[in-house]
């Protein structure tokens, strides 16, 4: 899970 | 960026936008809770401080920086403005804002995926989110003839809620490794909140009545 963290959402 | 989270987005922005003619057009902010607009900035502001640390996108940056900026004019027209705070329900907006902060933050500390300052906080806006609109809906119950400038505000936070679920459905499905349990788990349970007031608003839209909620 190391790159799901991606806070790309608002 | 799939068509559910931009139209979640979108039902966001415009359920604002809505509050914001409401009180700057028509200067009245009846039927509004304070409470849950103090909490909306509160969580804005714990989320957002990634604003600084890291860049996503313009279309995020700007967005970010309206939730913001939004959050905080409704708070001081709602506090500060001479005609705008005397259409606040003081009396009938009594819910205890403050009992939701403590237990999310503290669930917040126990709960997160890295135990960093700025991943704390991300956390705790998460958790204050899902509960933040409950004083709003407590004083709609309260004030039960529901105005419908209010009623439509609410009902497109819910649908920005509802198109949020479709967003990470779809995401799950179409990208790889796409799991985040925490905002999962806030998001339903912030969702579910809207549910009995979907119903009536539903129902009152096809009877094309007053909303109007039971006491």
């Amino acid at each position: 899970a190391k790159e799901s963290r991606k806070k790309d959402e608002l | 960026m799939n068509i559910f989270r931009l139209a979640g987005d979108m039902s966001h922005l415009f359920s604002i936008l809505l509050l914001l003619l409401k009180i700057h057009t028509i200067k009245s902010c009846a039927g509004v809770s304070l409470k849950t607009q103090e909490l909306y900035a509160l969580v804005f502001a714990t989320r957002y401080l990634d604003i600084f640390t890291g860049y996503i996108s313009l279309y995020n940056t700007l967005m970010k920086m309206f939730f913001l900026w939004s959050s905080f004019t409704i708070v001081w027209y709602m506090r500060y403005h001479n005609v705008v705070r005397r259409s606040y329900d003081k009396d009938q907006d009594t819910f205890r804002h403050y009992f939701l902060i403590l237990p999310c933050f503290i669930l917040a500390l126990l709960v997160h995926e890295k135990f960093t300052f700025l991943e704390v906080l991300w956390t705790f806006s998460l958790y204050l989110e899902a509960v933040a609109i409950l004083p709003q809906l407590v004083l709609l119950q309260r004030t039960r003839n529901v105005d419908n400038l209010t009623g439509h505000y609410v009902f497109f936070l819910g649908a920005y809620r509802s198109f949020y679920i479709l967003n990470w459905i779809y995401r799950y499905f179409t990208e790889q490794n796409y799991y985040k349990w925490i905002t999962w788990i806030s998001g339903l349970v912030q969702t579910a909140l809207y549910a009995d007031f979907f119903y009536y608003y539903v129902k009152s839209w096809r009877n094309s009545e007053r909303l109007q909620l039971p006491a």
